[in-house]
């Protein structure tokens, strides 16, 4: 996927 | 999901927590900034519109609607509610207005976009999000420093508050260490860094007060 790791965080 | 993350996670909840139990116990809300818990509102609404689009799991979604349904309630109760309303003065509240920190994290978040070339509305609204949540501490931390004396759960509200944020820090080293497909976001990196620099100020003299046991008072 494009988007970043940190897009799953809160 | 790592120790660092959840650990963070769970201090952002016992935050919110306190400070219900601050407003609650104390029957009004000086000494807690509205305009604070105004922007946190504005950072989640924006973050977290990927609950419409992208599902990561039941725990990720059912933390981002309590940050926001519980962060509402905050805000109704200490503009709507009495006694909260009658005592609420918004004059000890005057650092920082919603717009000269909406505007520039908007630039900047459309900037960065432009640069990346994300120009979906949800991605621009969430690094707008990242850059935002730096700064919403700020009034609260002003509002502090004009009392000077912090009362007991207001410190431990902006004590775990910060707590979130640093082990947050721990958690991106984490994954970059752990995570084979983990991608670093140099935004987030720097937005946290800053909003969690400006924490360490209160961090000393929070940490002072504890060890010898006397009020927390903060210097002018």
């Amino acid at each position: 996927s494009r988007k970043g790791a940190s897009k799953d965080e809160l | 999901m790592n120790i660092f993350r959840f650990a963070g996670d769970m201090s952002h909840v016992v935050s919110i927590l306190v400070l219900l139990l601050r407003l609650r116990s104390s029957k009004s809300a000086v000494g807690i900034s509205l305009k604070t818990q105004e922007l946190f509102l504005i950072v989640f609404v924006t973050r977290y519109l990927d609950l419409f689009t992208t599902f990561y799991s039941l725990y990720n979604s059912f933390m981002k609607v309590a940050y926001i349904a519980s962060t509402t309630y905050i805000i109704w109760m200490i503009r709507f509610q009495e006694p909260y309303k009658s005592k609420y003065d918004a004059s000890q509240d005057s650092f920082l207005h919603i717009k000269f920190a909406v505007a520039p994290c908007a630039g900047l978040a459309l900037f960065a976009c432009l640069v990346k070339g994300e120009l979906s509305p949800i991605d621009i609204l969430w690094t707008f999000s990242i850059f935002l949540e730096a700064l919403a501490i700020v009034p609260q931390l002003f509002v502090l420093q004009r009392y000077r004396e912090v009362e007991n759960l207001t410190g431990h509200y902006v004590f775990f508050l910060g707590a979130y944020r640093g082990l947050y820090i721990l958690n991106w080293v984490y994954r970059s260490y752990y995570e084979q497909f983990y991608r670093h976001n140099w935004l987030v990196y720097v937005s946290g860094a800053v909003q969690t620099a400006l924490y360490v100020d209160f961090f000393y003299y929070y940490v002072v007060s504890k060890y010898y046991g006397g009020k927390l008072t903060l210097p002018t």
